[in-house]
């Protein structure tokens, strides 16, 4: 494995979301993930519509919370394509599922993998290089004080609230840590990322984690 | 447009968030470490935070076993 590989350096990633007053981070964890790898694959970097989810993945509670893991299940049981932002713009609130044909744009999920990789997670970077950006649930309580640095306390594992995106690691340095991009916007963190120790499962990094497959 | 109470209320919020994040802060030993301070959300509750931001379950996963459908 490389000592540091980030996504971003290929032009894969999005740019930093905000779920504004909406508990979607799982959308928004699952929908990034989907729009990254669907750009790995040769496909121009597109957003997609993350309030698509949010209206159509029933299993989940829309602005209340969901899971990433069942948000995949669904757009791969269901094969429902995942359409433009920009055709199912998002409003930060629950609303009806509008359908749209098969035969519109859009990005369908093959498959997807979910593991604890827990006391794993060297096994976890290989992932991410392999597959890209890693949808992970974590405890994110200390998260809202957080300015910026790497994060080695005050984060406990198998306590996950939080859906985010990891996008790359950094070995390079003393301390070897996530990349990590959250939905809170650019104003928090740093311009919108968190940076969380890697190897002893700090804020439950390595607890779910899921990769997508198109 | 907040009411006085309200006001207050927040107010009281920022001021426990400024003595939450000395306490976070006096474990930032090396340079590198995580630094916490006044952000957008230092006017909530930790309760007000964690019911609008903290809502994403974790599904019960199988450990990785280094054996993935794909390969």
């Amino acid at each position: 494995l490389p000592a540091k590989f980030d996504w971003r350096d290929k032009a894969v990633v999005a740019p930093v979301q905000n779920q504004q007053a909406c508990g979607s981070c799982w959308a928004f964890g699952t929908v990034g993930a989907i729009q990254s790898v669907h750009a790995i694959g040769g496909f121009t970097l597109e957003q997609l519509s993350v309030q698509q989810v949010l209206d159509c993945s029933i299993q989940n509670s829309g602005c209340n919370g969901g899971s990433a893991v069942w948000a995949l299940d669904w757009l791969k049981q269901t094969k429902v394509k995942l359409v433009p932002q920009s055709d199912y713009r998002y409003k930060a609130k629950t609303g009806i599922c509008h359908y749209f044909s098969q035969s519109h744009d859009g990005v369908a999920v093959k498959n997807f993998t979910a593991h604890d990789f827990e006391g794993q997670e060297a096994a976890m970077m290989g992932e991410l290089v392999q597959n890209g950006p890693l949808v992970a649930v974590v405890d994110a309580i200390s998260w809202q004080d957080y300015l910026g640095g790497i994060i080695q306390h005050h984060c406990s594992s198998h306590r996950s609230n939080h859906a985010v995106l990891v996008v790359g690691y950094d070995a390079t340095g003393h301390i070897p840590h996530w990349i990590v991009q959250n939905s809170w916007g650019t104003a928090w963190g740093d311009e919108g990322y968190v940076y969380i120790k890697i190897g002893s499962n700090v804020c439950g990094i390595a607890d779910s984690v899921a990769a997508v497959f198109l | 447009d907040v009411t006085s109470d309200e006001f207050n209320r927040r107010h009281n919020y920022f001021r426990d968030s400024k003595k939450r994040q000395a306490r976070l802060n006096s474990f930032s030993a090396v340079p590198q470490s995580a630094t916490y301070g006044i952000n957008q959300f230092s006017d909530l509750s930790p309760k007000q935070f964690r019911d609008l931001y903290l809502t994403g379950s974790a599904t019960r996963v199988p450990h990785y076993s280094g054996l993935t459908p794909e390969n």
